[in-house]
């Protein structure tokens, strides 16, 4: 079958996985593939979690603010969650 | 502030610690007194005490230790994660853990060993992540100087623990200012490359056009090297470089990087010596002027000659009808100047010469 799907630059695969591992660590994202991450429920509403604790404007996407954050020096311990 | 689920807490107020091993990057000496000084930030506001353990098992165990340390949470390299502790219970609980591939320091060179452990051990002591950017438990690496807690800090510990019984007197920082208090004033605003930056005590608001969301940073995690409190500031495009004034004194910032030569005395501007503070400052991007605010008078800087503009200073009420008290910030746009004065902003047309509208000062944060 013909497939429209095109691969993403390694950029924003890299950022991609970055926030993957962010969000597992910090805000308890479920590990475990969940195909196209940009799009799943959860991650997004994980995004959303994060950009609401860090006052960010909540949007649910990856956008260069949240990004920005996500790559900031900082504590292991999760924000939220046991 | 935020507690761990189910409020865990130590049950005992005199609770042990050890130090398990050093960071080479520091004296033993200088480490002890890191975290003597971090325990003693939270002894501080709380009848907690600590005991140093030099052999067996103390409820905090401290130690350093770089990717996988023993506890399957590993580390990452530099930078990203700097350390980590567990909430107070037995066994891991209360243990602090330090990412040894850090480079740790006792200034802001590097990461400071001091501020991470009074993070790390309010995690030790119960607290979780705040979200309050003035918060020691803020989640964020920033180095801050004088005494690390916020009042945030202090309402969650002492909810816990309560107050010290016979309290040091500390001087905690006052939180984050809240952008909608319809009270709010505002200390600076200038543009810096397209975005709008809004001072307001040690933080600053970040708005840019495609940024609907301010966003709200401490001013010394972006720029360590200017004061915690800025008087007035403005941007010269031409010259890519906004001007910082806090006191007697001016910064020349370039982007993140403080310009060579600064901070100067505003005087070096041809200010008199008698003037000690500039309540507000604004480029005109149409005449190549910089206006200079202190208490009811203006001056005129020439940006192209770096000189003084004779016939001055002038009265603000003169020159600007409609504008009869002191200005806290000032900024400019097509035309229009925007004087702010405690939570009023006055739009000023140089054209008509008059005050054509008056808002709250915080519509600009989309309040």
């Amino acid at each position: 079958a013909h497939s429209f799907a095109v691969p993403l630059p390694s950029e924003d695969k890299d950022d991609l996985l970055l926030a993957e591992k962010y969000l597992r660590r910090f805000y308890g994202l479920p590990a475990g593939l969940q195909g196209r991450q940009r799009s799943s429920v959860a991650f997004q509403s994980k995004i959303k979690e994060m950009q609401k604790f860090f006052k960010l404007k909540v949007t649910g996407n990856l956008d260069d603010n949240t990004l920005d954050l996500m790559k900031q020096a900082r504590c292991g311990v999760p924000d939220i969650g046991e | 502030y935020n507690h761990f689920p189910r409020n865990l807490k130590w049950q005992n107020n005199e609770v042990t610690f050890r130090i398990l091993n050093y960071t080479p990057d520091l004296k033993k000496t200088d480490v002890d007194r890191a975290v003597r000084n971090a325990l003693n930030v939270w002894s501080d506001v709380t009848p907690l005490t600590f005991k140093k353990l030099h052999q067996g098992n103390a409820d905090i165990m401290i130690s350093f230790g770089s990717k996988e340390h023993g506890d399957y949470n590993p580390f990452d390299g530099p930078n990203g994660l700097l350390a980590h502790a567990y909430p107070p219970g037995q066994g891991i609980g209360g243990d602090t853990h330090f990412d040894e591939d850090e480079h740790w320091t006792k200034d802001s060179s590097a990461y400071n060993l001091f501020i991470v452990a009074a993070h790390e051990l309010g995690h030790a002591l119960g607290m979780s992540h705040s979200a309050d950017p003035g918060a020691l438990m803020y989640p964020v690496y920033s180095y801050t100087t004088g005494y690390p807690l916020a009042e945030d800090d202090i309402e969650g510990i002492q909810a816990l623990y309560g107050p010290n019984p016979n309290p040091r007197k500390v001087k905690p920082k006052p939180d984050a200012p809240n952008k909608c208090d319809p009270m709010l004033s505002f200390d600076a605003v200038t543009e810096l490359r397209g975005e709008t930056i809004i001072f307001k005590d040690r933080f600053y608001w970040r708005l840019h056009p495609q940024m609907p969301e301010p966003e709200q940073t401490l001013i010394k995690s972006t720029w360590p090297s200017i004061p915690n409190k800025v008087d007035a500031a403005y941007e010269n495009p031409e010259k890519d470089v906004v001007m910082i004034f806090s006191g007697i004194r001016m910064w020349a910032l370039n982007g993140y990087n403080l310009v060579d030569g600064y901070p100067k005395y505003i005087h070096k501007l041809g200010l008199p010596k008698k003037i000690r503070k500039i309540d507000a400052s604004v480029y005109i991007r149409d005449t190549g002027k910089t206006l200079l605010f202190t208490d009811e008078d203006y001056w005129s800087y020439d940006e192209a000659t770096g000189t003084m503009d004779s016939g001055y200073p002038r009265s603000i009420e003169e020159d600007f009808p409609g504008m009869d008290d002191e200005i806290d910030a000032a900024s400019y746009h097509y035309g229009y100047l925007y004087f702010f004065h405690e939570h009023m902003q006055y739009e000023y047309s140089y054209t008509s010469r008059k005050v054509i509208r008056i808002m709250r000062t915080n519509s600009i944060l989309n309040c």
